[in-house]
């Protein structure tokens, strides 16, 4: 494994968004891996609808909150082909699912893993590396006082409720950690991401992780 | 200044004000105390941001909305991978 490895430096991740006050975290998540990973396969980094997701992933609850892995599930089942975000804009409440017809064109999943890699970090940055930027749960309560730096205090493991993007690692300096994007817009963190130390399954980065396969 | 810096609307007479203001204070602490805990250049570093006037359990409300469920652990690459 390269000690350092940033899916951004190869424009295959989007820029970052706000989810505002709409506990939406878990389609963003999932929607920045799906785009993450088309873009990946050689096509062109476009920005795919989460409010697709929120609306008409029918297991989870919109704004009010759901679950990676039943928002992929979904996904995979149905075969539902996420349109873009400009044409399903992010409006942070929870609609009426609009539906497109098959010949619209869109990203479909064809599977996906979802795996606990506590005390297996390694093997993590293996598949962030072989597959794309990964889904991951982890305990933010602590995150709503964050400014900068890399996290190695203040979170637990097993008490898990947002959703994030992991999108790189780097293990050159004293402290490696994980590159993380976040969807609380620019203004926060480190320009929108967060740091968090390897090792430990710090803030349960670990406990519950997807890949996705397009 | 922070109401400034992260354009908040609510007037100083206020209820919501008051609110606010309470939820501020309690978030300085916290800032203390989680800053207390390392030392380094790269640590960490908490302060005042544009969750600072929420309650942590408005926080957990509105921004906290993931459900965890139980991943199968990672039992290693396949041969073939």
């Amino acid at each position: 494994l390269p000690d350092k490895f940033d899916w951004r430096d190869k424009a295959a991740v989007a820029p970052v968004q706000d989810q505002q006050a709409c506990g939406s975290c878990w389609a963003f998540s999932v929607v920045g891996a799906i785009q993450s990973v088309h873009a990946i396969g050689g096509s062109q980094l476009e920005q795919l609808s989460v409010q697709q997701v929120v609306d008409c992933s029918y297991q989870n609850a919109g704004c009010n909150g759901g679950s990676t892995t039943r928002a992929l599930n979904w996904l995979k089942q149905t075969r539902m082909k996420l349109v873009t975000q400009s044409e399903y804009p992010y409006k942070a409440k929870t609609e009426i699912c609009h539906f497109f017809s098959q010949s619209h064109s869109g990203v479909a999943i064809k599977n996906f893993t979802t795996h606990d890699f506590s005390g297996q970090e390694k093997a993590m940055m293996g598949q962030l590396v072989q597959y794309g930027p990964l889904v991951a749960i982890v305990d933010a309560v602590s995150w709503q006082d964050y400014l900068g730096g890399i996290i190695q205090h203040h979170c637990s493991s097993q008490w898990s409720n947002h959703a994030i993007l992991i999108v790189g690692y780097d293990t050159t300096g004293d402290i490696p950690y994980w590159i993380v994007q976040n969807s609380w817009g620019t203004r926060w963190g480190n320009e929108g991401y967060v740091y968090i130390k390897i090792g430990g399954n710090i803030c349960g980065i670990a406990d519950s992780v997807a890949a996705v396969f397009l | 200044a922070f109401r400034k810096q992260f354009h908040r609307t609510y007037e100083v007479s206020s209820e919501e004000f008051s609110r606010r203001h309470l939820s501020f204070q309690r978030a300085t602490i916290r800032h203390t105390y989680l800053n207390s805990f390392s030392t380094e250049t790269q640590s960490a570093k908490y302060g005042i941001n544009q969750f600072s006037d929420l309650s942590q359990e408005e926080f957990r409300d509105l921004y906290l909305g993931a459900v965890y469920e139980r991943a199968p652990l990672f039992s290693g690459l396949s041969v073939k991978e």
